[in-house]
């Protein structure tokens, strides 16, 4: 299954 | 990057240097809950561990770096600091926080987006923000009346999260396939719970008078 987005939130 | 998120950033950063400053500035930190800042370490530590893995962008790696650092060196400061630590009263700083890192540990193994160690950690690190000001929200109802820059802290850490929220639902209109559930619950929780702190930091400002929260 997809990789969750990268978090590119603080 | 939009301005909610920035906004929020910005805020935050201005925080955490407010409470710098008020730590430097009168070599004190009565009226700061130590746990609150032990907890916001380990929220970063937990959060950023993909500092090396994952590059963002500058932005996001500069301001990752100076979130763990400053929180690592106010905890240094409270515990260590052969003047400032003499001025924390550990014995109304009395919150069992050491429960609360339980339980939202315990909630990311059951509830996360992905069962990878970085993606537990991550989920652990959103919500043990959401209640890792409870020991200073309770340390400012027992010490009555506190110094206005421990106030303007909390004020700045509340309203921090309040912009984040404006900027996931921002994002969740704008950009398809954007949901941050976990992130945008824990911060509703995280906000509503300093509603009562913002209501009477709204009165104490309307009559001009020091911040009083019913004990």
């Amino acid at each position: 299954c997809l990789q969750p987005p990268p978090k590119d939130e603080l | 990057m939009n301005i909610f998120r920035f906004a929020g950033d910005m805020t935050h950063l201005i925080s955490i240097l407010v409470l710098l400053l008020k730590i430097y500035a009168t070599k004190s930190c009565s009226g700061i809950s130590l746990k609150t800042q032990e907890l916001y370490a380990i929220v970063f530590v937990a959060r950023y561990l993909d500092l090396f893995t994952d590059f963002i962008s500058v932005y996001n790696t500069v301001m990752k770096l100076v979130f763990i650092g400053c929180s690592l060196a106010i905890v240094w400061c409270m515990r260590l600091h052969r003047v400032v630590r003499r001025t924390y009263n550990k014995d109304v700083d009395t919150f069992r926080h050491y429960f609360l890192v339980l339980g939202c540990f315990l909630l990311a193994l059951f509830v996360h987006e992905k069962f990878t160690f970085q993606e537990v950690l991550w989920a652990f690190s959103i919500y043990l923000e959401a209640v890792a000001i409870l020991p200073q929200l309770v340390l400012l109802q027992r010490s009555g009346n506190v110094d206005n820059l421990t106030v303007q802290y909390v004020f700045f850490l509340g309203a921090y999260r309040a912009f984040y929220i404006l900027n996931w639902i921002y994002r969740y209109l704008t950009e398809p396939h954007f949901g941050r559930w976990i992130a945008s619950v824990a911060g509703l929780v995280q906000t509503a719970l300093y509603a009562d702190f913002f209501y009477y930091y709204f009165i104490s400002w309307k009559n001009n008078a020091k911040l009083q929260l019913p004990a």
